[in-house]
Parts: structure tokens; sequence; C-alpha cells
């Protein structure tokens, strides 16, 4: 590695030069923010501030879309109305020492199948808790903090939480657990009919943790202005 | 690939053309966007008079007339970037995972004196 190159990755905040092994695709997310700053007119006099991501209004100068490496929890006997219990798991292990995370969303895309038309309009129950130790084969669940508790209909759009404290938490007490998270069927009462309406859900559901940090560079320089 | 600066009577202070390509440094790899970015540079004189449009300093201006009294004894002043822009990356991290940053000052727009 040349010195002038190992330099200039340093200066680029990389500690080596990074060689993809099985390169994801880009996050559509990523990259409208990414064509938006391209096309921005560079010659407004208004210097643009490198240290802010405008789309969330927030200060950063990196964005991340962590996948999620959770699984689905088995649900055990029919338990009426649940439809999945899934782990979340976002790996913000490779985050610089020194960056601070200054916003986590989480966004849960629920792949419908909006051909079921037993399923139209029917409401569900969303909950998003965060476990508090590790939960062992056969002990008793441990406490969870309830994050989020809300009801969604079926929509082609993503369910979008505002996760910032908690990846903070994350960060601050280096003890990341995940997160559990369970959808039910809202009213209906019989299991076989309940049952038929979680398939609406589909299997595949998508979830994915957009992180906003700020690195040490724009520490420095926020700092200075300030 | 920087252009050398064209042979012109005004080799006053201002941006010359200097385009940065990944593939040039072998980082196309792992650069996703973009391939590469204009980052200029700055180069020329600042003769006595400095004029309005060469965005100078009081101090160069007077750095310029003692440049003009005592050439030896006082060099002129330098040409540097006095607006610069950030940029965009695209990038794979060492895990694979795809990141966005924003670097501060990696495109030169104006100069001065």
């Amino acid at each position: 590695l040349s010195l002038q190159e190992s330099l200039l990755l340093k200066s680029l905040g990389l500690s080596a030069k990074p060689s993809p092994k099985t390169p994801i695709p880009v996050p559509p997310v990523l990259w409208r923010i990414f064509q938006r700053r391209k096309t921005q007119p560079s010659m407004n006099k208004e210097p643009v501030d490198a240290c802010r991501v405008e789309e969330f209004d927030v200060p950063g100068d990196i964005i991340r879309v962590f996948t999620d490496q959770g699984h689905f929890i088995p649900k055990g006997q029919p338990q009426g109305q649940l439809c999945l219990r899934k782990r979340l798991y976002f790996n913000l292990s490779m985050l610089e020492e020194d960056e601070n995370v200054t916003m986590a969303q989480l966004e849960i895309k629920f792949h419908h199948n909006s051909y079921h038309t037993s399923s139209q309009g029917q409401i569900f129950e969303l909950r998003l808790s965060q476990p508090s130790q590790v939960s062992l084969q056969g002990m008793p669940e441990p406490r969870q903090k309830l994050l989020v508790e809300q009801s969604f209909a079926q929509l082609h759009k993503s369910l979008l939480f505002n996760l910032s404290m908690v990846a903070r938490d994350w960060r601050m007490h280096n003890r990341n657990l995940g997160l559990v998270l369970e959808v039910a069927v809202s009213g209906g009462d019989e299991v076989n009919e309940l049952q038929g309406l979680c398939t609406s859900i589909d299997s595949f559901l998508d979830t994915s943790l957009l992180v906003v940090t700020l690195s040490q560079q724009c520490q420095v320089s926020r700092r200075r202005r300030r | 690939s920087a252009q050398h600066p064209p042979i012109t009577l005004s080799n006053l202070c201002r941006p010359r053309r200097l385009y940065i390509s990944f593939s040039d440094v072998g980082w196309e790899n792992w650069i996703i966007a973009p391939q590469g970015y204009l980052a200029n540079y700055c180069l020329g004189e600042c003769p006595f008079p400095l004029t309005a449009e060469l965005n100078s300093t009081n101090h160069a201006i007077l750095q310029t007339m003692v440049h003009s009294l005592d050439p030896q004894g006082t060099p002129q002043p330098c040409c540097v970037p006095v607006r610069l822009s950030p940029i965009s990356i695209l990038y794979y991290d060492n895990s694979d995972n795809v990141v966005l940053r924003h670097y501060a000052d990696m495109v030169v727009d104006e100069c001065g004196c």
C-alpha cells in the first residue's frame, strides 16, 4: 500500500482499503440522497454544510443502512392473534469509536400479498420491544422494554420508527441485544380464520436500520465554528 | 490528470482543472460512486496592483506593494483556495456495508491571494 494511498485513505476516515467480497445492492435511500447532492447547484454561494444531513435535518456526515441479521422466533402453539415474532439485530460494531450516532431510523416493509381479498382493510397490531437480557432456551422470557405499539392497515408503504435513543444506548453500554418485533391480527376470533389473515402479511418482511453518524473530523470543525 | 495551465497572457491566480479518477488509483472496486470528480487546484500570480476580482485580502494587497518595492526581500502573496465544496462518496466499507459519506472541502470553487 503506497504511503500516499494510506495517507489518503486515512484522510478519508478509513483505516484500510476496503475490498468488498459480497457487494450488496445500494439501498435506494442512499442512492436518492447521493443523486440529490450530486445535482445540487454547486455554484450557489451558500456553502453546503458537509456535516449536516439535510434530508433528515440532523448533524452528520456518514450515513449507513444496516441489514437485519435477526431471525424469526418460533411462535410455539398458535397464540391467538399472533402472526409473527422476529428478533431484529443490526450489527453497529463497525462504527468507528469516535463516531457519534445522531439518528437511527428503523424501516419495516411488509411485502403484502395484496391479492388476498380476505384481508383488504385488515388492521394489524405491531409491537416493538427491547430485551433487557439474553433469553435462554427453556427459561422464562426476560423482561422487555416496550418501545412501540401501534396498529396499521395493509399499505404499500414502509413503517418508519425513530430509534436514535436505542442506537445510542447500544453504543453507550456496548450491549446490543437487538429488538423483538411482533405482529398480530387485530379483531377476528376463530383461530383458523386468524391464521388465514396472517398469511396476507406474507412470509417476507424486510427491515433495515438507517444510521447517521458524525465523524471526529466534523465534531472538531463544529467545535471550531461554535 | 492536471492539464498544464494554458500559455495565456493572464497567468493570474485562478482555479485550474484537475480531474481525480478513482480508477486511476485502483479504487473502483470499493468506491461505488462517483467514479471520479473535478477537484481543481489554484495556480497563478498575485501581481501588483491586485485587482478586485482576485479575491485578495488587505494583507495581500499590502504584501504585493512591498514585493514590488523589494522583490528579493518579500515574496508575492500565494494563490490559494478561498471557496471549497464538499462531495459525497458512496462506498463499501470493510464489512461490505454501503456507506454514504460527505467529505468537506474536496472541490476548489474559487481561488484568491
